[in-house]
C-alpha cells in the first residue's frame, strides 16, 4: 500500500507502522524516517527499499569450507538451534563435505534424542554422550572424533540459555576456550540463532552472548511465520553481526541464504 | 536502557511545577518510545499514551499539588488495568478436567505441561499428561522425561493421529479416575491452515476446561498477530507467558491481553519444574514500565 506514493505525512506514518511492527525498533525506524523525509521526493518506495538494503549485510553465499571448520550454534531457549544445526549439517553434506554433529546439550530432556533423529535423517556422523552432564566433555570427545575422521565441518548444538544466567554464559565461554586451546587447527565460528518473532531483547541477547563467545554471524529462524525479524538491522548496524541464513520451516531443507534484496522486498511487500 | 528511560521520564515529570499540555505531549512521546522498546505493540502503545494524556489533562492532575506524582500514578494504574487487575487461577470443574496447551513453535508448551502437572500434583490432584505432538523429533520422549521428573504418568502412542491420541488419553484418565488431563500439542504457525484446523478439531472434540495460549515472554510486535489468530481459532481461557526469568521487558503481555481479552494466568520463571508463578499484574506492569 506504499507503492508509488510520494512522501506525505500519511505515507511516512504507514511506513513507520510497517517498520515498527517488523521489530526494527524505534531507534532504527526513527533514523530511517529521518533520512527518507529529508531525501525522498518522488519514487518514494524505491528510495526506501534502496536505503533499507544499504543498511544490511550483502547476500550471503555459503561455500565448502577449505579449512576444517567448527560451527558453534548458540542462543536462548527454543529459538531453533537443534533444528538449524541439522539443517546446516544437511547443507554442507549436500556440498560434498564430511560433517560431524556434536550433541552438546547435555541438559534438556530428550535434547540428545532429538539431534540423534536429525543426524539419522541427514546421514552424518553424530557424537553424543548420554551419561555426562558436562557439555565440554562431549565437545572434546566430538572434536577428537572429528579430527580422526577428517571432518570438514563440525556443527555443535548447545543448550538453550538465557543470557541473564552468568553460570550458563560462563559454561559457553569455557566451551569456546576449549576449542581455541585444544583444537586450534579448526576455524571456529559461532552463530547465534534468533527467533524472528522475538523483539528488542534479541539485541541484548546478541550483546551478552557476544561478551562470552565471538559471534561471527546470526541465523534468523521462523521467518515462515508473520514475524519479519527486523532485528537484522540493528544486529548489523549496531553490533556488526550479519545474518547469514534464515529458517523458513521445520524440515531439513528449510534453510535459505540471507539475501538483503529479497528480505527488504518481503518487509515492504 | 528502558529502566533508565522511564526513571528519567518520571523524574522529569515529578519535578514539574505544573503540568501543561506541552509537557504532557513531550512526555507522551517519551513514554511511547519506552513502551516500543519494551515490545508493547505499536498500536497498543499509541492508544495507551492517548488514554494517559487524556487522563493527565483532566482537572484532577492540573489542580493537584504534586502533578508529576499524579501523572506517574496515572501511567502505572493504566498499565495495571490493561494487564487485568485480578489474578485468575485455573477453572477445573469437570472430572477429568482437561487442559489444552497451544502455541507457536518453541514457546515452552512441553515444559509448561510439566510445570502445570507438578503444581496440580502438589495441590493434591492426580494428573495425566498426553503426548499429542507426533511431529517434532523426540517430542514424545521429552514429555515422558518431564513426566518422570514430575512423577506424573504420560499417555503416548508414539506416532499417530493427535486427535485420536487425545481422545484415548482422556479415556485412559477417566478409567484411572485422574482429576486433570494435560494435552501437550505440537508448536504450530497461525499461518498453517492444516495445523490450526487440527487444534480446532481437538478442542471441538474434547471440550477442554482450559485452553491456554503458551507464548514466549520475549515476543515482539508479532504477539498481537499470533495471539489474535489463536484467539479467533480457539475459545482460549488464558495465557501462559514463558521465559520471564530473562530480562525481556515483557510488553507482549500487554499486547496479548489487549487483543484476546483473556487473563494471563501464569508466567514461566525458569526451565525447572517449579518455575511457574501465578501472574501478578502489578509486578509485570512495573517490569514493563521499568
Ligand atoms: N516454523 C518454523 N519452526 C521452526 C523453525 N526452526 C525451528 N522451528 C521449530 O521450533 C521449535 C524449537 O526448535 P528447536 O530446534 O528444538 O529449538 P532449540 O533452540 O534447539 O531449543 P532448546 O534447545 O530447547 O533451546 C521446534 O518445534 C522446531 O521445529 C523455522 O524456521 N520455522
Ligand atoms: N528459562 C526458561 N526456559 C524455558 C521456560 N519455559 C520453557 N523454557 C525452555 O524453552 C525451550 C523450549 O521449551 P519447550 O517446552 O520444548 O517448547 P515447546 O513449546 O514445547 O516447543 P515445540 O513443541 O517445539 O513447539 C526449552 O529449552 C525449555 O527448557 C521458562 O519459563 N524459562
Ligand atoms: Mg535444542
Ligand atoms: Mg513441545
Amino acid at each position: 500500500k506504499l507503492a508509488g506514493k510520494r512522501v506525505t505525512p500519511e505515507s511516512l506514518e504507514t511506513l513507520e507502522e510497517q517498520l515498527l511492527s517488523a521489530d526494527l525498533g524505534y531507534i532504527t525506524v526513527e533514523s530511517i524516517l529521518d533520512v527518507v523525509e529529508r531525501h525522498s521526493k518522488s519514487d518514494f518506495i524505491q528510495k526506501v527499499n534502496e536505503h533499507l538494503v544499504n543498511l544490511l549485510p550483502g547476500k550471503f553465499n555459503p561455500t565448502p569450507f577449505e579449512n576444517p571448520t567448527i560451527l558453534l550454534v548458540v542462543g536462548v531457549n527454543g529459538t531453533g538451534k537443534t533444528t538449524t544445526a541439522a539443517k546446516l549439517a544437511h547443507l554442507y553434506k549436500k556440498m560434498g563435505q564430511t560433517v560431524t554433529l556434536i550433541a552438546a546439550d547435555t541438559y534438556r530432556a530428550a535434547a540428545v534424542d532429538q539431534l540423534k533423529i536429525w543426524g539419522n535423517r541427514v546421514g552424518c556422523n553424530l557424537v553424543c554422550n548420554e551419561k555426562t552432564a558436562e557439555p565440554t566433555s562431549v565437545l572434546f570427545d566430538g572434536l577428537e572424533s572429528a579430527r580422526a575422521n577428517k571432518s570438514d565441518v563440525v556443527i555443535v548444538d548447545t543448550a538453550g540459555r538465557l543470557h541473564t544466567y552468568s553460570n550458563l554464559m560462563a559454561e559457553l565461554a569455557k566451551m569456546y576456550r576449549v576449542v581455541e586451546n585444544r583444537f586450534p587447527e579448526f576455524t571456529l565460528r559461532s552463530l547465534i540463532v534468533m527467533d524472528a518473532s522475538l523483539g528488542q531483547n534479541s539485541i541484548i541477547q546478541a550483546k551478552e552472548f557476544g561478551k562470552h563467545v565471538k559471534l561471527d554471524g546470526a541465523i534468523l529462524t521462523k521467518l515462515d511465520g508473520t514475524a519479519r525479524g527486523g532485528i537484522v538491522f540493528p544486529l548489523f548496524q549496531e553490533l556488526g553481526i550479519p545474518v547469514e541464513f534464515i529458517g523458513i520451516g521445520e524440515d531439513l531443507y528449510d534453510l535459505e541464504h540471507f539475501d538483503p534484496n529479497a528480505y527488504v522486498d518481503g518487509l515492504l511487500g | 536502557q528502558i529502566t533508565e528511560r522511564f526513571e528519567s521520564i518520571f523524574r522529569s515529570v515529578r519535578g514539574l511545577g505544573k503540568i501543561t499540555d506541552k509537557n504532557i505531549n513531550d512526555t507522551a512521546r517519551e513514554i511511547r518510545r519506552a513502551l516500543l522498546d519494551a515490545d508493547v505493540n505499536f498500536s497498543v502503545a499509541k492508544s495507551f499514551v492517548k488514554t494517559v494524556q487524556e487522563k493527565a489533562q483532566g482537572t484532577k492532575v492540573l489542580k493537584s499539588i504534586k502533578p508529576g506524582q499524579q501523572f506517574v500514578k496515572i501511567v502505572q494504574d493504566e498499565m495495571v488495568a490493561l494487564l487485568g487487575e485480578k489474578v485468575e487461577d485455573l477453572e477445573l470443574t469437570s472430572k477429568p478436567s482437561i487442559i489444552l496447551l497451544a502455541g507457536l513453535q518453541g514457546a515452552g508448551k512441553t515444559t509448561s505441561a510439566g510445570k502445570l502437572a507438578n503444581r496440580l500434583k502438589k495441590s493434591g490432584k492426580s494428573v495425566l499428561m498426553v503426548a499429542a505432538d507426533v511431529y517434532r523429533p523426540a517430542a514424545v520422549q521429552q514429555l515422558i522425561m518431564v513426566g518422570k521428573q514430575a512423577e506424573v504418568p504420560v499417555y503416548e502412542e508414539g506416532t499417530g493421529d493427535p486427535l485420536a491420541i487425545c481422545k484415548r488419553g482422556i479415556e485412559k484418565a477417566r478409567s484411572l479416575k485422574n482429576d486433570v488431563v494435560i494435552l501437550d500439542t505440537a508448536g504450530r504457525l497461525h499461518l498453517d491452515g492444516e495445523m490450526m484446523t487440527e487444534i480446532q478439531s481437538i478442542s471441538d472434540a474434547v471440550n477442554p476446561d482450559e485452553i491456554l495460549f503458551v507464548a514466549d515472554g520475549m515476543t515482539g510486535q508479532d504477539a498481537v498477530k499470533s495471539a489474535q489468530a489463536f484467539h479467533e481459532a480457539l475459545p482460549l481461557t488464558g495465557v501462559i507467558l514463558t521465559k520471564m526469568d530473562g530480562d525481556a521487558r515483557g510488553g507482549a503481555a500487554v499486547s496479548i491481553r489487549e487483543v484476546t481479552g483473556k487473563p494471563i494466568k501464569f508466567i514461566g520463571t525458569s526451565e525447572k519444574l517449579d518455575g511457574l508463578d501465578v501472574f501478578d499484574p502489578k509486578r509485570i506492569a512495573d517490569r514493563i514500565l521499568g
